[in-house]
């Protein structure tokens, strides 16, 4: 399977709801300095529920859409939907996580194809479609990819014991 | 624990070697993991070795920028050979890479995309227009929003 | 030791918004330095905000690879305007910059070297095409070494 | 003043005594990947007296050129040579700096005008062509230039205090 689509709802620079799509098996992603570009490989990093502070955030509530110089709106709330398409069976898969505000404290909501699950549900669910957030092997964040190179013999004996 | 471990070294050891050389076109070019304690493994380290083409032996760390984002990313898809993911995503991968060296990357990347799914983020358009679709970013003043377009490129080959 | 330090932080501080302005080619971008104690500003930090064309106040942390770029040269120009040093020597710092922006720094540099040399490592001919000469290296296969040629650019200015 | 002209010989990938220049105001140094361009800044960062973990080795034995794959030659030295051009006496003073092995240890030599000296005297001489080689300012390595925007405020400070 691979990414078809993704639906991004006031995450990071990306206001209102988008549908960004169709994804085709080698996809590109282009635009100026400060566009938006990394905000979007956040929002699939997110959505895998990859944790915050790898995508350039201290807090949930950073990742909420805010317009410069202005303070997050208490009620504000994000969502990613990431809609997978298994090539074998044809069918679609929707894998969503969004953020909700409740008095001033953030948390995460984790659904699939619109259902609420518990967060190990979700991650089985993508272990099943063979992704491993955890191993983190297949992304690439800015900057990032010399130090893969350059990483200490333990810590690449750590790297491939978290696949093995 | 220690097969477990040794399954996964010995399939990306394998196959590190075939896929640098693939990457830079050249077989002279060698890339190999030597264990640093082979009675068990996980306690020591794991020695990763890339010898650009047409030169010999060098420790890893007076690589040049360029040469060790190539090594880096053979890296990445060996260890891909051992546990797929179905798709990966490269943000601006190509920044320190030379002319000769993204077009090696980019066709290693469109071969691969046959069986995996790239994203990739560039600012290169050597890179970006081998791509089968694009995803263009612009920053709405108006709305003061990211906004997107997309075009298929597969509509424009020849 | 105060009327020391106050005497660089003034002056660099009163520099860099128009050097940033100057770079980015627009009047909208803003970039200051604050002081987090004023009695005692050694003691403290100094924080750097830097608000690229046509946005808001954001926090530093938050800009995008490019944009911390373009405000990291701003600050070392606004600092040499207090403490200039004859040259300066800058290796591919335009790997994450687009084309605008490598457009933008490549002109703010050459005006900057009628009064400073400054020595520009770079992958990019928009950039590189800028400067008075050349120096390209290349590795001999012979001799295992870096050789060099020199081309003076100013005889093929038209 | 500018740097007018450069002498490398032995040192890292530049094998036996190369002259490289003339030099001019606006000078940009290209070539493929590992040609030997950041080497070539090194060159100039080690003439200034820059320590060696700055120039991407571990002891000064490492930036004598050795090739491939070859022990180093434990009689082998490298120096380089800056010609500076001041242009107001319109003279020449020539800064060098090399490496000598004796017993197995390597140690620096700083020389004005072919002439020994100590290197607080050197350190002096060159700032009163104005290089102050402590702060660094005008010194950006491959891959630092982000991290400049990214200091935190007391490191901020503490780059305004060396240069005060
Ligand atoms: N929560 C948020 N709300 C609104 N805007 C945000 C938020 N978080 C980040 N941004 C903005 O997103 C922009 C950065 O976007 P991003 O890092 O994706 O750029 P980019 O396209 O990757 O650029 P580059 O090519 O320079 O890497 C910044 O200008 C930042 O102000
Ligand atoms: N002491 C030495 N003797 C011989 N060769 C050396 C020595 N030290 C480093 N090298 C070689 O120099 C090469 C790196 O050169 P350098 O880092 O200057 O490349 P570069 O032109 O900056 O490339 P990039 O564009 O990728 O940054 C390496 O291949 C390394 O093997
Ligand atoms: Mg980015
Ligand atoms: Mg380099």
């Amino acid at each position: 399977g691979y990414i078809e689509q993704l639906e991004v709802e006031n995450f990071k620079s990306y206001r209102d709801r988008q549908i960004i799509g169709p994804f085709k098996k080698f996809q590109s992603i282009i635009g100026p300095n400060g566009a938006g570009k990394s905000n979007l490989m956040d929002a699939i990093s997110f959505v895998l529920g990859v944790k915050t502070s790898q995508l350039r955030g201290s807090t949930l509530a950073d990742l909420i859409y805010r317009p410069d110089g202005q303070q997050l709106d208490p009620n504000a709330s994000c969502s990613i939907k990431l809609i997978w398409f298994n090539e074998e069976t044809r069918e679609d898969t929707v894998f969503q996580r969004r953020i909700v505000q409740k008095q001033g404290k953030a948390t995460s909501e984790y659904l699939i194809d619109a259902e609420t699950v518990k967060k190990e549900e979700y991650v089985d669910a993508l272990k099943n479609i063979g992704v491993l957030v955890k191993a983190r092997n297949f992304l690439v964040f800015q900057g990032e990819v010399e130090a893969i190179a350059s990483q200490t013999p333990k810590e690449l004996t750590a790297m491939i014991e978290t696949i093995a | 624990r220690y097969t477990l471990f040794m399954s996964a070294f010995d399939k990306i050891s394998k196959s590190i070697d075939s896929i640098y050389k693939k990457i830079t076109q050249n077989n002279s070019s060698r890339a190999y993991l030597t264990l640093e304690n082979l009675q068990e493994p996980y306690l020591e380290g794991i020695k990763f070795n890339a010898i650009p083409p047409s030169k010999r032996f060098r420790d890893m760390e007076q690589l040049s920028g360029g040469e060790k984002t190539v090594a880096a990313l053979a890296l990445l898809f060996a260890i891909h050979s051992f546990r797929p993911s179905p798709f990966f995503i490269l943000d601006e991968v190509d920044a320190a890479l030379d002319a000769g060296n993204v077009a090696n990357v980019a066709n290693y990347i469109q071969e691969r995309s046959e069986d995996l799914q790239c994203i990739v983020i560039s600012l290169k358009d050597t890179f970006y227009s081998k791509a089968r679709a694009l995803v263009g970013i612009y920053k709405d003043q108006k709305t003061a929003s990211s906004s997107t377009l997309t075009l298929d490129l597969e509509n424009y080959r020849d």
